[in-house]
């Protein structure tokens, strides 16, 4: 997978980290201070449809040709997560009991185009 | 999208940072929120320090795989419920330091104590032991009874622990479950109170409780 940087338009990963603090919410939330709620962002033009992040290799270069060429099978290719993990977390419920939780699929680690 | 431009899925113009961060963090609380199935975040009367309640969960951890080896019979059935109660408030004096640990009463009604313990953490103990008292409230007064007095010889700095389960066993049929403990501490030997709301050694209370069936009554 590809991380965004300043100007990055192809598809990546955009990293965004919510503080618990800046939020208000370190109060119930015992562990972790913050969640990092990465996104996937930019553009997927033809070459890079169907490649989970840019796989730099002599089948990426000869698949890329092979897509260029046909581009009237035009397809629309979206930026996904394609690698993601569970954040736990250690709260309070209502009744001031400490749970521990692993929520599954809630961290983006990579991005690809459908 | 990126800065000034549009947006690939929707064509509208990319909205300013500032906006862009309030919607995601609005975004992060919901799915949070969706994802524990809670409502609105809950209300957390007062929490203890993060780091105290770490450090004991910790202890209550170490503890609990000790007991579990030492007491292979223990309750597998879910029925066994582990309490913890970090210091609400302390006063010293001189030579006294008072030490009240709260319990919730949802807890106190439907539960029976099996064993509790008392963690305390001392950086600097002296030679002699000190004295260490469990008062309960007078039924008659306002005053505290002393419930039990112990002698507690601490070697090295560090945390020590302390027997309670008869005091909170007792506190548990009471109206107010509040567990005081006093402490005569010799001149030489530091407080077991935490320096500031950062430290992470509070003193507290872990209770193994079973929860109470539910009464049944057989008719024929």
């Amino acid at each position: 997978g590809v991380d965004c940087g300043a100007d990055s338009r192809m598809c990546c990963r955009q990293e965004f980290f919510v503080d618990f603090k800046e939020i208000g919410w370190e109060d119930w939330i015992i562990q972790p201070e913050g969640y990092h709620m990465n996104y996937c962002a930019g553009l997927c033009p033809l070459h890079m449809a169907g490649i989970p992040g840019l796989a730099a290799s002599f089948h990426t270069a000869v698949l890329n040709r092979i897509k260029v060429a046909s581009a009237a099978a035009a397809v629309d290719s979206c930026c996904v997560p394609t690698q993601r993990r569970p954040l736990s977390l250690l709260y309070y419920d209502r009744d001031s009991n400490i749970i521990k939780t692993d929520i599954p699929d809630m961290i983006v680690d990579s991005c690809g185009c459908t | 999208a990126a800065k000034g431009a549009w947006c690939p899925a929707c064509g509208a113009a990319a909205p300013a940072p500032g906006t862009q961060r309030d919607a995601l963090l609005a975004l992060a609380k919901q799915s949070i929120l969706a994802k524990l199935r809670l409502p609105a975040r809950p209300g957390v009367p007062q929490p203890p320090s993060r780091g105290a309640l770490l450090t004991a969960l910790r202890r209550m951890r170490a503890q609990r795989s000790d007991t579990a080896a030492a007491t292979p019979g223990m309750l597998r059935d879910g029925r066994l419920l582990t309490l913890l109660s970090v210091l609400c408030a302390g006063f010293s004096s001189s030579h006294r330091v008072h030490l009240h640990f709260r319990f919730s009463q949802e807890v106190t009604g439907s539960t029976e104590i099996l064993q509790a313990t008392l963690y305390l953490f001392w950086a600097a103990p002296g030679a002699q032991p000190i004295t260490v008292r469990l008062l309960q409230p007078d039924p008659a007064g306002s005053n505290m009874t002393v419930a039990s007095e112990t002698q507690l010889e601490v070697q090295r700095s560090g945390w020590t622990t302390l027997d309670v389960g008869a005091a909170v066993r007792s506190l548990f049929r009471q109206e107010t479950p509040r567990l005081t403990v006093e402490l005569e501490v010799p001149e030489d030997w530091g407080s077991p109170l935490p320096s500031d709301h950062s430290d992470s050694h509070w003193p507290f209370v872990v209770a193994q409780a079973q929860a109470r069936t539910p009464h049944r009554v057989h008719r024929r």
